[in-house]
């Protein structure tokens, strides 16, 4: 019985808020996989998001590039955001997040998935957010096809917008809104 | 170059198979 390959190697990451330690050190690698079945090994062995306490992430990336800004992989890219409401983490949020993680293992995206990087979850009380991570916030084309396909995958209507940030604006943002490179 | 593609439904069915 031969294992399934994926295209690439990823890197599974939990994030727990504790304000006593720094920030990186609240980040930690769970593992790394680059097969269909070690992924479901895995997937069917953590906590799904609607079980993690508020502050928490799991972050999904590419071998080699860390679910941070700062990473060469994503200082110049941006991110497509879903952000939830409060009484979806119930409903929906499991179910986003694995048609996500779907999608990358997958290579969903045919070729514009080489400027995939990751996907991040965040468990917050005040809503929950998914993003899928790309690299190049520049690239109108590929950033533009990903968002489309992107909202197709999850299912949400055709009149419901999702934007696109440039991580460099997110970190630059002087309110809590961050302007929108793209929408879709 | 080549490029390793599945669908959900492909990666779903994998998680039921033994």
């Amino acid at each position: 019985y031969m294992k399934h390959p994926l295209q690439n190697r990823w890197g599974l990451w939990f994030y727990k808020n504790d304000k006593s330690k720094m920030w990186q050190d609240n980040l930690r690698l769970i593992t790394k996989f680059d097969t269909v079945e070690d992924f479901w090994a895995l997937y069917n062995n953590i906590q799904p998001p609607s079980k993690l306490s508020s502050g928490c992430d799991y972050s999904m990336f590419k071998d080699g590039i860390e679910p941070m800004w700062e990473d060469r992989s994503n200082k110049c890219g941006g991110r497509w955001l879903i952000t939830l409401a409060k009484q979806h983490r119930r409903t929906e949020l499991d179910h986003f997040w694995l048609e996500t993680l779907l999608c990358l293992i997958g290579e969903g995206f045919g070729s514009f998935s080489r400027d995939i990087c990751g996907s991040v979850i965040n468990i917050r009380a005040k809503g929950d957010k998914i993003a899928i991570w790309t690299s190049n916030a520049e690239n109108c084309e590929t950033v533009t096809y990903i968002g489309k396909k992107y909202k197709e995958s999850l299912g949400l209507p055709q009149k419901l917008v999702i934007g696109y940030q440039a991580h460099a604006d997110t970190a630059t943002k002087s309110n809590s809104i961050t302007k929108n490179k793209f929408v879709v | 170059g080549t490029r390793i593609i599945y669908d959900r439904k492909f990666l779903l069915d994998c998680r039921s198979s033994p």
